[in-house]
């Protein structure tokens, strides 16, 4: 099964 | 000072719907341009992003930027004080801590107003940088709820996929597996009826489904959606609503470990 990670992971903090 | 009137009030109402389960505390800010919102879900998987444009409203006034604090479970409860064809204005002084809501019937012969009690709310505010999408598909929003409704009683996860075949949703699970395949379409009669896509390399991501149910809340503000994929990144799942503004929703991919 994937991990799911967190959408910061992604998209960082501003 | 801030007061905006919504002729067509469900609009805020079937925002509301569309996000309040995902996202349940969440700052509102207002500026004179309009109202935006951003605000990741309690398991920080997705994002949930509005803006509803100043120029959208009947009337929109707004002397200083504000940030309400809006606990979403609490103004839906009070939406459903409104009648689908009431128009809906709302309140806020500049250091107040209520937000007021008036809807007026149709016939203006029936007025009610509710205050709702705001709060303070810390949130995080994440960058989303400007995407150079794989591919971007136009779909009936009916279309897309019915993929994502059907999927789910086959799995928890899908994979989509982009190909010069069209766009293939797959999930699997213990009874078994389904593809559902999307091919453009120009045959509509309306033109939102038809499936566009724009492929500019193929994509492959998976993704939870019961995000992109939650996502399908959002289908009675627009006719159409558009689904955003790129490699490696989250998906946008975007609500265009007529002459008002939109809500985006991101969810981050599953990643093989």
């Amino acid at each position: 099964e994937p991990a799911q990670p967190k959408i910061s992971k992604f998209f960082s903090p501003r | 000072m801030f007061e905006a009137r919504l002729i067509q009030g469900s609009l805020l109402k079937k925002l509301v719907d569309a996000i309040k389960e995902l996202c349940t505390e969440v700052n509102w800010d207002i500026s004179n341009s309009g109202i935006n919102m951003q605000s990741m879900d309690g398991s920080h998987v997705c994002l949930v992003a509005f803006n509803l444009r100043a120029d959208g409203f009947d009337h929109f006034r707004c002397d200083r930027p504000l940030t309400l604090g809006i606990n979403l479970g609490n103004l839906a409860k009070i939406l459903k004080c409104s009648g689908s064809n009431d128009i809906i204005t709302m309140k806020a002084d500049d250091n107040g801590d209520t937000l007021t809501l008036m809807f007026e019937s149709e016939k203006q012969d029936r007025i009610t107003d509710v205050d709702l009690k705001l709060m303070s709310i810390e949130s995080e505010h994440l960058g989303i940088p400007d995407q150079d999408y794989s591919a971007e598909t136009s779909m009936p929003s009916s279309e897309y709820q019915r993929i994502v409704r059907d999927l789910s009683s086959i799995g928890d996860t899908v994979n989509i996929s982009a190909t010069k075949e069209g766009i293939k949703f797959s999930a699997m699970g213990d009874i078994g597996t389904a593809n559902i395949t999307l091919r453009q379409t120009s045959s509509a009669d309306k033109e939102e009826e038809n499936v566009k896509i724009e492929m500019k390399e193929p994509v492959l991501l998976t993704f939870a489904l019961r995000y992109l149910n939650n996502f399908a809340k959002a289908t009675p503000l627009s006719s159409t959606v558009q689904v955003f994929l790129t490699k490696d990144l989250p998906v946008q799942v975007n609500y265009n609503i007529q002459d008002l503004g939109y809500v985006k929703y991101y969810l981050a991919p599953k990643i093989e470990e």
